[in-house]
Protein backbone atom coordinates (compact mmCIF):
# COMPACT_ATOMS: atom_id res chain seq x y z
CA UNK A 1 0.00 0.00 0.00
CA UNK A 2 0.98 3.27 -0.68
CA UNK A 3 0.72 5.95 1.87
CA UNK A 4 1.04 9.98 0.81
CA UNK A 5 3.38 11.35 2.85
CA UNK A 6 3.23 15.05 3.50
CA UNK A 7 5.92 17.88 2.56
CA UNK A 8 6.27 18.71 5.83
CA UNK A 9 7.86 15.30 7.10
CA UNK A 10 11.01 16.24 4.60
CA UNK A 11 11.15 20.45 4.95
CA UNK A 12 11.29 21.96 8.67
CA UNK A 13 10.17 25.68 9.37
CA UNK A 14 13.14 27.75 8.70
CA UNK B 1 6.67 52.46 -0.40
CA UNK B 2 6.54 49.38 -2.77
CA UNK B 3 6.31 50.08 -6.94
CA UNK B 4 7.23 47.40 -9.24
CA UNK B 5 7.10 47.42 -13.02
CA UNK B 6 6.61 44.46 -14.80
CA UNK B 7 7.09 45.30 -18.78
CA UNK B 8 6.24 41.54 -19.72
CA UNK B 9 3.30 41.48 -17.57
CA UNK B 10 1.82 38.42 -18.70
CA UNK B 11 4.52 36.97 -16.65
CA UNK B 12 2.71 37.73 -14.02
CA UNK B 13 -0.99 36.24 -15.41
CA UNK B 14 0.80 33.17 -16.45
CA UNK B 15 2.23 32.42 -12.69
CA UNK B 16 -0.77 33.34 -11.58
CA UNK B 17 -2.54 30.74 -13.59
CA UNK B 18 -0.12 28.26 -12.76
CA UNK B 19 -0.49 28.44 -8.95
CA UNK B 20 -4.52 29.82 -7.88
CA UNK B 21 -5.95 26.14 -7.93
CA UNK B 22 -3.54 25.00 -5.95
CA UNK B 23 -3.18 27.50 -3.37
CA UNK B 24 -6.02 29.36 -2.16
CA UNK B 25 -4.38 31.87 0.01
CA UNK B 26 -0.51 33.18 0.28
CA UNK B 27 1.78 35.80 1.15
CA UNK B 28 4.09 37.65 -1.52
CA UNK B 29 6.72 38.65 -0.08
CA UNK B 30 9.23 41.46 -1.89
CA UNK B 31 12.55 42.14 -0.77
CA UNK B 32 15.52 43.65 -2.49
CA UNK B 33 16.08 40.14 -4.00
CA UNK B 34 12.29 39.81 -5.68
CA UNK B 35 8.77 39.05 -5.79
CA UNK B 36 8.88 35.61 -4.77
CA UNK B 37 6.19 33.44 -2.49
CA UNK B 38 5.95 30.07 -1.04
CA UNK B 39 3.34 28.44 -0.08
CA UNK B 40 1.64 24.49 0.23
CA UNK B 41 -1.52 23.31 -1.00
CA UNK B 42 -4.30 22.88 2.06
CA UNK B 43 -3.38 18.80 2.22
CA UNK B 44 0.53 19.86 2.80
CA UNK B 45 1.50 17.40 0.48
CA UNK B 46 2.97 20.44 -2.39
CA UNK B 47 5.09 23.47 -1.88
CA UNK B 48 4.97 26.26 -4.21
CA UNK B 49 8.05 28.30 -4.23
CA UNK B 50 8.42 31.10 -7.04
CA UNK B 51 10.86 34.14 -7.50
CA UNK B 52 10.87 36.81 -10.17
CA UNK B 53 14.01 38.56 -9.38
CA UNK B 54 14.50 42.33 -8.79
CA UNK B 55 16.42 42.45 -12.43
CA UNK B 56 13.35 41.24 -13.72
CA UNK B 57 11.36 44.49 -13.53
CA UNK B 58 11.57 47.84 -15.13
CA UNK B 59 11.46 49.77 -12.13
CA UNK B 60 11.99 48.02 -8.70
CA UNK B 61 11.06 50.04 -5.35
CA UNK B 62 10.90 48.45 -2.20
CA UNK B 63 11.71 50.24 0.65
CA UNK B 64 11.40 47.75 3.47
CA UNK B 65 10.90 44.01 3.17
CA UNK B 66 6.86 43.48 2.95
CA UNK B 67 4.84 40.63 3.06
CA UNK B 68 1.20 40.64 1.05
CA UNK B 69 -1.26 38.36 1.87
CA UNK B 70 -3.57 38.22 -1.01
CA UNK B 71 -6.28 35.26 -1.95
CA UNK B 72 -4.62 33.87 -5.39
CA UNK B 73 -8.27 32.46 -7.36
CA UNK B 74 -9.25 36.92 -6.72
CA UNK B 75 -5.97 38.14 -7.87
CA UNK B 76 -5.95 35.80 -11.15
CA UNK B 77 -9.24 37.32 -11.60
CA UNK B 78 -7.57 40.68 -11.36
CA UNK B 79 -4.53 39.83 -13.48
CA UNK B 80 -7.25 38.68 -16.39
CA UNK B 81 -7.98 41.85 -17.09
CA UNK B 82 -4.74 42.75 -18.27
CA UNK B 83 -4.01 42.80 -21.81
CA UNK B 84 -1.46 40.20 -23.49
CA UNK B 85 1.03 42.88 -24.02
CA UNK B 86 0.12 45.13 -21.32
CA UNK B 87 2.76 46.41 -19.04
CA UNK B 88 1.91 46.37 -15.29
CA UNK B 89 3.23 47.92 -12.04
CA UNK B 90 2.20 47.27 -8.83
CA UNK B 91 1.94 49.89 -6.34
CA UNK B 92 1.67 49.64 -2.10
CA UNK B 93 2.37 52.35 0.46
CA UNK B 94 3.88 51.32 3.67
CA UNK B 95 1.48 49.97 6.28
CA UNK B 96 -0.98 49.87 3.43
CA UNK B 97 -3.71 47.57 3.62
CA UNK B 98 -4.33 47.53 -0.38
CA UNK B 99 -2.03 46.55 -3.39
CA UNK B 100 -2.59 48.34 -6.73
CA UNK B 101 -2.56 46.68 -10.18
CA UNK B 102 -2.03 49.06 -13.10
CA UNK B 103 -2.09 47.81 -16.38
CA UNK B 104 -1.00 49.83 -19.23
CA UNK B 105 -1.31 48.91 -22.78
CA UNK B 106 1.96 48.97 -24.81
CA UNK B 107 0.92 51.91 -26.63
CA UNK B 108 -0.41 53.94 -23.38
CA UNK B 109 -4.03 54.40 -24.78
CA UNK B 110 -5.66 52.28 -21.91
CA UNK B 111 -4.92 52.77 -18.38
CA UNK B 112 -6.73 50.42 -15.92
CA UNK B 113 -5.93 50.15 -12.33
CA UNK B 114 -7.69 47.86 -9.75
CA UNK B 115 -7.38 47.88 -6.01
CA UNK B 116 -7.33 44.73 -4.05
CA UNK B 117 -7.32 44.46 -0.15
CA UNK B 118 -4.42 42.85 1.74
CA UNK B 119 -5.37 39.87 3.88
CA UNK B 120 -3.55 38.39 7.32
CA UNK B 121 -2.68 35.05 6.26
CA UNK B 122 -0.76 32.66 8.87
CA UNK B 123 1.76 30.85 7.00
CA UNK B 124 4.89 29.11 8.04
CA UNK B 125 8.02 29.38 6.39
CA UNK B 126 9.76 26.35 5.22
CA UNK B 127 13.55 25.90 4.69
CA UNK B 128 14.49 23.88 1.70
CA UNK B 129 17.56 22.27 2.03
CA UNK B 130 20.38 22.23 -0.62
CA UNK B 131 20.32 19.05 -1.79
CA UNK B 132 22.06 16.70 -4.58
CA UNK B 133 19.65 14.77 -6.44
CA UNK B 134 20.12 11.27 -7.65
CA UNK B 135 18.84 12.15 -11.01
CA UNK B 136 18.05 15.39 -12.96
CA UNK B 137 15.70 15.26 -15.95
CA UNK B 138 15.62 18.13 -18.22
CA UNK B 139 12.57 18.01 -21.25
CA UNK B 140 10.64 20.28 -23.30
CA UNK B 141 7.45 21.23 -20.86
CA UNK B 142 5.10 20.69 -23.25
CA UNK B 143 5.66 16.64 -23.76
CA UNK B 144 5.98 16.40 -19.91
CA UNK B 145 2.29 17.97 -20.00
CA UNK B 146 1.36 15.70 -22.44
CA UNK B 147 2.12 12.79 -20.65
CA UNK B 148 0.86 13.54 -17.43
CA UNK B 149 -1.90 14.32 -18.97
CA UNK B 150 -2.13 10.81 -21.09
CA UNK B 151 -1.80 8.97 -18.25
CA UNK B 152 -4.31 10.82 -16.21
CA UNK B 153 -6.92 9.24 -18.47
CA UNK B 154 -5.35 5.61 -17.01
CA UNK B 155 -4.22 5.98 -13.45
CA UNK B 156 -4.39 8.08 -10.38
CA UNK B 157 -0.70 7.87 -9.66
CA UNK B 158 2.59 8.37 -11.70
CA UNK B 159 5.47 6.91 -10.73
CA UNK B 160 9.11 7.89 -12.46
CA UNK B 161 11.63 5.67 -12.82
CA UNK B 162 15.02 7.37 -13.91
CA UNK B 163 17.50 4.67 -15.35
CA UNK B 164 20.69 4.48 -17.76
CA UNK B 165 17.91 3.84 -20.18
CA UNK B 166 15.96 6.85 -20.01
CA UNK B 167 12.97 8.67 -17.93
CA UNK B 168 9.75 6.12 -17.37
CA UNK B 169 6.56 7.12 -16.43
CA UNK B 170 3.91 4.57 -15.54
CA UNK B 171 0.47 4.39 -14.21
CA UNK B 172 -1.82 1.53 -13.51
CA UNK B 173 -5.78 2.10 -12.99
CA UNK B 174 -8.83 0.01 -13.25
CA UNK B 175 -8.37 -0.17 -17.37
CA UNK B 176 -4.90 -1.50 -17.41
CA UNK B 177 -1.50 0.41 -17.34
CA UNK B 178 0.58 2.60 -19.21
CA UNK B 179 4.15 2.87 -19.56
CA UNK B 180 6.14 6.34 -21.41
CA UNK B 181 9.95 6.14 -21.80
CA UNK B 182 11.39 8.85 -22.69
CA UNK B 183 15.45 8.86 -23.97
CA UNK B 184 17.92 11.03 -23.85
CA UNK B 185 17.94 13.15 -27.13
CA UNK B 186 20.26 16.38 -27.79
CA UNK B 187 20.27 16.02 -31.29
CA UNK B 188 17.42 18.61 -31.80
CA UNK B 189 17.99 21.51 -33.98
CA UNK B 190 16.38 23.73 -30.87
CA UNK B 191 17.97 23.50 -27.41
CA UNK B 192 14.37 23.60 -26.12
CA UNK B 193 13.87 20.40 -27.77
CA UNK B 194 16.15 18.62 -25.66
CA UNK B 195 16.03 15.79 -23.36
CA UNK B 196 18.61 15.30 -21.03
CA UNK B 197 18.94 12.68 -18.20
CA UNK B 198 22.09 13.19 -15.50
CA UNK B 199 21.80 10.14 -13.59
CA UNK B 200 24.13 9.71 -10.36
CA UNK B 201 21.98 6.69 -9.15
CA UNK B 202 18.84 4.40 -10.87
CA UNK B 203 15.69 5.88 -8.54
CA UNK B 204 12.08 5.32 -8.86
CA UNK B 205 9.32 7.20 -7.03
CA UNK B 206 5.55 6.86 -7.10
CA UNK B 207 3.37 10.57 -6.94
CA UNK B 208 -0.42 11.77 -6.73
CA UNK B 209 -1.21 12.17 -10.87
CA UNK B 210 -3.40 14.98 -9.80
CA UNK B 211 -0.85 17.13 -8.59
CA UNK B 212 1.81 16.47 -11.30
CA UNK B 213 -1.00 17.65 -13.57
CA UNK B 214 -1.89 20.58 -11.50
CA UNK B 215 2.14 22.04 -11.92
CA UNK B 216 1.83 21.48 -15.45
CA UNK B 217 -0.62 24.38 -15.53
CA UNK B 218 3.05 26.42 -15.26
CA UNK B 219 3.60 25.11 -19.38
CA UNK B 220 3.20 28.14 -20.76
CA UNK B 221 6.21 30.08 -18.49
CA UNK B 222 9.19 27.63 -19.94
CA UNK B 223 9.83 25.85 -23.14
CA UNK B 224 11.70 23.10 -20.28
CA UNK B 225 10.86 21.70 -17.50
CA UNK B 226 13.66 19.96 -15.07
CA UNK B 227 12.44 17.19 -12.72
CA UNK B 228 14.91 16.58 -9.65
CA UNK B 229 14.70 13.11 -7.84
CA UNK B 230 15.87 11.54 -5.05
CA UNK B 231 14.63 8.33 -3.35
CA UNK B 232 12.40 9.07 -0.37
CA UNK B 233 12.88 13.03 -1.29
CA UNK B 234 10.03 15.24 -2.86
CA UNK B 235 10.36 15.67 -6.46
CA UNK B 236 11.26 19.37 -7.80
CA UNK B 237 9.34 20.17 -10.70
CA UNK B 238 10.77 23.48 -12.04
CA UNK B 239 9.82 25.94 -14.89
CA UNK B 240 12.68 28.49 -15.03
CA UNK B 241 11.58 32.33 -16.44
CA UNK B 242 14.05 33.08 -18.58
CA UNK B 243 16.89 35.12 -16.65
CA UNK B 244 14.01 36.60 -14.72
CA UNK B 245 13.20 33.80 -11.88
CA UNK B 246 11.64 30.47 -11.71
CA UNK B 247 8.70 28.34 -10.27
CA UNK B 248 9.27 25.62 -8.89
CA UNK B 249 6.59 22.64 -7.49
CA UNK B 250 7.81 20.66 -4.43
CA UNK B 251 5.67 16.99 -4.50
CA UNK B 252 5.76 14.37 -1.29
CA UNK B 253 6.22 10.79 -2.61
CA UNK B 254 3.74 8.45 -2.33
CA UNK B 255 5.79 6.07 0.89
CA UNK B 256 5.63 2.46 0.98
CA UNK B 257 3.98 1.30 4.06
Amino acid sequence: VNKQSQITTFFSKS
Amino acid sequence: MLELRLVQGSLLKKLLEAIKDLVTDANFDCSATGFSLQAMDSSHVALVSLLLRSEAFEHYRCDRNISMGLNLSNMAKVLRCSGPDDIITLKADDGGDSLTFMFESPNQDKIADFEMKLMDIDSEHLGIPDTEYQAIVRMPSAEFARICKDLSGIGDTIAISVTKEGVKFSTRGDIGSANIVCRQNTSVDKPEDATIIEMEEPVTLTFALRYINSFTKATPLSNQVTLSLSSDLPVVVEYKIAEMGYIRFYLAPKIDE
